[in-house]
């Protein structure tokens, strides 16, 4: 349902925030 | 019997919840629909094995959620739990805070706990919005 699919994209774009920022992190 | 390992898989999963300081008010949410729930299945035993299987799925998403933030949360040096979170986030819950992570723009010399605090703020996010979508499943079946 639409509460489902929008926690699932959510969670997908926080997912490549974390992602993004664990790869800065290291390189700084 | 089911009961009492239903039992064990609440109480386990309200620990698990309540020892990752979320939002307040989660852990009495779940707590209070986990008891609701153990009520009904007491009742009507079709409710049982629906619920225990739910609630280890819980148990088991939430746990690889709150390693990954425990794994992020012990990286920051020196330990300043939130002190280099950028201001922009600071106080944010829910659907801003998300807003906010989305369009941070962090300068270049943004140091490296910036970047892990900002990693473990969305980390967070996850944890409590995966926690937020099992309450409302929950709410679905216990209401």
């Amino acid at each position: 349902n639409a509460t489902t699919l929008a926690f699932f994209r959510r969670l997908e774009a926080l997912d490549a925030l974390v992602e993004k920022h664990l790869d800065l992190a290291t390189q700084v | 019997g089911p009961m009492a390992a239903m039992c064990v898989s609440s109480q386990r999963l309200c620990q698990m919840v309540h020892s990752a300081g979320l939002r307040h008010g989660t852990v009495d949410r779940l707590h209070t629909l986990l008891a609701t729930g153990w009520w009904m299945a007491a009742i009507d035993s079709s409710y049982d094995s629906q619920l225990d299987q739910m609630i280890v799925r819980s148990t088991n998403r939430f746990t690889v959620v709150k390693k990954l933030a425990n794994d992020i949360a012990v990286l920051p040096q020196p330990a300043h739990p939130g002190s280099s979170l950028p201001a922009t986030l600071i106080g944010l819950h829910g659907q801003n805070l998300f807003e906010a992570l989305v369009a941070l723009r962090l300068l270049a010399d943004a140091t490296k706990n910036v970047h892990l605090e900002v990693a473990l703020a969305a980390r967070r996010l996850a944890m409590q919005e995966t926690v937020d979508l099992h309450i409302h499943v929950y709410e679905r079946i216990v209401y």
